[in-house]
């Protein structure tokens, strides 16, 4: 039984039947407490005002703190608990999406377990993959992590609104993530607490105004 | 091939070894960008000031930016990459400590990788192991992973000289803790940068100026 080869059969069936139903898809990965759940919180709460029907998978070790942030933010929500694994993987998101009417959502949102490593080996399938850190955990995050960064499509840089309390200048992030990606790929900066920055994580996510 | 059975193999012979040579030891887990290095560092200073010879092996998945910082902290440092393995193992720290001279240093501090979940499967055969959380990744962080805080022996609540500017009650995460661990343990609150608590910190680790 190959783990990684079962994982990716299964993603290719999550792709599949995403498209098929016209769900565009984002796999929030990133470091623990670095905003995932805020994003996705306040994210919905955007679209939604522009006519879109949001669902989600919450992805948690244990517990269900985070799928009750979703429901309370009015999110068609999942909790998927994984217990020892320190992160979700396609076949966990294949058994939680049949709990999800996939013609009853526009957007789904993945919230995966806290974690800078791992994640990067496990596609589940999404259209998107983003990466979320925060100014909070130091300026080193992009240069101690290159992999997660390198297979994900998008990275997002939270609490800016919080660099100079805690003396991190997110411009030494920003710098390397530009050159980790050839100069290829812009870190978006947000503050997803105070909502500024969210219309451009949207855009990067192919899920602004024009979207 | 028993993974941890083998960690655990491993881990009884470097228990050993360092108790042979009278090494006090502390593996230190704990969320991404916790300040596990700032700690490491503080300690090594405070404790060097007394007289104690500081050895440290500094776990990161890749490069060697806490390795550096510990050198520049007078600490005697092994650089450790564990590449794909989200956690330091026993294997790992046994091929790092015949790198050190256990003549040579009266502590060991092993800095794990960020991660609040499996690391706590893998004992890598210190006397203590500690958890460091911060107040910047909220306050769920002792309900939504129960299983690090009962596999450890102290746990430490750092930054909270912040606690304000992220909207964090650290009361939360210590009664957590408490009720998580039957009354019978406290958290330790500090902030390692500004050095308040770092006394208290020693001394929940047997390192305190009597221990
Ligand atoms: N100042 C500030 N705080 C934020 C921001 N976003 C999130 N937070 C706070 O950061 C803490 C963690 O936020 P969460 O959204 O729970 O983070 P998470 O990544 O989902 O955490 P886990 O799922 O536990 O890994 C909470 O206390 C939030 O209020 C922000 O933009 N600015
Ligand atoms: N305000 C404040 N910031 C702190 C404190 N301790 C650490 N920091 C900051 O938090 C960030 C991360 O600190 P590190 O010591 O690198 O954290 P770490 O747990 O070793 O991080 P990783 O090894 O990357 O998981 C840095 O910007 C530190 O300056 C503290 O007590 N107060
Ligand atoms: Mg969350
Ligand atoms: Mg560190
Ligand atoms: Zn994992
Ligand atoms: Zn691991």
């Amino acid at each position: 039984y190959d783990v990684l080869q079962e994982n990716h059969k299964k993603a290719r069936e999550n792709y599949r039947a995403l498209m098929e139903h016209d769900v565009k898809s984002v796999d929030f990965m990133g470091s623990i407490g670095a905003g995932k759940t805020t994003i996705v919180c306040e994210l919905a709460k955007l679209l939604s005002k522009r006519g879109l029907r949001i669902g989600a998978i919450a992805g948690d070790v244990t517990g269900r703190d985070d799928f009750d942030r979703m429901v309370a933010a009015g999110v068609t929500a999942v909790n998927c608990n994984t217990g020892k694994e320190c992160h979700l993987d396609a076949v966990m998101v294949n058994k939680a999406l049949k709990e999800l009417d996939l013609d009853a959502i526009d957007v789904l949102f993945v919230e995966n377990v806290g974690n800078l490593v791992c994640p990067a080996d496990f596609p589940l399938g999404t259209d998107y993959r983003a990466v979320v850190i925060s100014v909070t955990e130091g300026d080193d995050m992009v240069r101690k992590h290159p992999d997660i960064f390198l297979h994900s499509d998008v990275a997002v840089l939270n609490k800016v609104g919080i660099s100079d309390a805690v003396g991190v200048d997110p411009g030494i992030l920003v710098k390397d993530y530009e050159r980790l990606t050839g100069g290829v790929k812009k870190m978006v900066l947000c503050d997803a607490k105070s909502g500024n920055g969210l219309e451009e994580v949207a855009e990067a996510l192919g899920l602004g105004v024009v979207g």
